[in-house]
């Protein structure tokens, strides 16, 4: 794992709530409000199953801790997007919170339903862009959710290893967080892998 | 925006579907070239690693020359994600650099720090 640099966190004291809204603006038509807010509210769960940091819903988005809009093209922070493809999303490192998704991917929360080869599990980017947002940088670890690239048809939104060290060196563990269980679930993949 | 694509092999045996990246397409005509060449919009991929962190610059007029500064940076690209170290374009380095990504830099990023206004 790695932090961004200068090792940025949000510092306000733990146990630590952090709200999150969706801009008003959002442009993207092929996913339903509730099926966006459903792949969020899960991609903020895995997070907050491991570290001390609870993610609220708020209807408030000038006040929000974390900001997050579907864009297109140029959107006025320097990195426009690119289109199908290419770079599907950024995030800011804390404690900034803007949160910013490319409004041109085909977007998807079912595969079963979503049968093109170009779609993009929002969960999976949502995951890992929440990982930045909280102040873990790209790692090398490929199995791991902050490894930089996701192909189309890709779901990887259960936190690893690598992930959960990453994260609990910044903020702690959360009280109600099962490690043993968590590396024995791991180790189980690796060795399913193996044979 | 439209083909022809760069349908690229899966390095991944669980995902075997074609990877059609219009971003980066063009990037699949350089598998195999090597240093010492002059190819015809390499200086993209120079941008690319420019980009996410691997080649370092003062000078941002990048030459089409796969010249030193370019293997560095696939050196320590390769080296990064994971990929076997070759300072070459193979294929499964060429389809990692197409796979569509997080815009955030790789290397030690400083991006997306901002200011509160």
């Amino acid at each position: 794992y790695a932090f961004f640099s200068g090792r940025p966190r949000w510092s306000r004291s733990i146990p630590i709530t952090l709200t999150y809204a969706f801009s008003p603006e959002n442009v993207i038509t092929s996913l339903s409000k509730s099926e966006i807010k459903d792949a969020f509210r899960r991609a903020f769960s895995h997070w907050a199953s491991v570290i001390p940091v609870t993610f609220l819903e708020s209807k408030d988005y000038g006040f929000a801790d974390i900001k997050i809009g579907f864009y297109k093209g140029d959107h006025g922070d320097g990195e426009p997007f690119d289109g199908v493809l290419g770079v599907l999303a950024h995030a800011f490192s804390p404690e900034t919170g803007r949160f910013h998704l490319d409004a041109a991917e085909t977007w998807a929360v079912d595969f079963d339903r979503k049968k093109s080869d170009e779609a993009i599990d929002l969960e999976s980017v949502a995951t890992h862009e929440i990982g930045h947002l909280l102040g873990l940088a790209h790692t090398s670890v490929q199995e791991a959710v902050m490894f930089p690239s996701l192909r189309p048809r890709e779901k990887k939104v259960d936190l690893k290893i690598d992930d959960i060290k990453g994260i609990q060196a910044l903020y702690g563990s959360n009280p109600n967080f099962n490690d043993q269980a968590r590396s024995e679930s791991d180790t189980s993949i690796s060795n399913g892998v193996a044979l | 925006r439209t083909s022809p694509f760069f349908s690229s092999k899966p390095t991944n045996p669980t995902n075997n579907h074609k990877i059609r990246s219009y971003t980066w397409h063009e990037f699949g005509k350089f598998v195999d070239a090597t240093r010492g060449n002059n190819i015809n919009g390499i200086s993209e991929l120079k941008k690319y690693f420019h980009r996410f962190g691997y080649l370092k610059m003062d000078n941002l007029n990048f030459t089409d020359l796969f010249d030193d500064h370019l293997e560095h940076a696939l050196i320590k690209y390769q080296e990064k994600l994971g990929l076997s170290v070759t300072g070459k374009l193979d294929e499964n380095t060429v389809s990692q650099i197409i796979s569509p990504r997080c815009g955030v830099s790789d290397s030690a990023p400083k991006f997306m720090h901002a200011k509160r206004h």
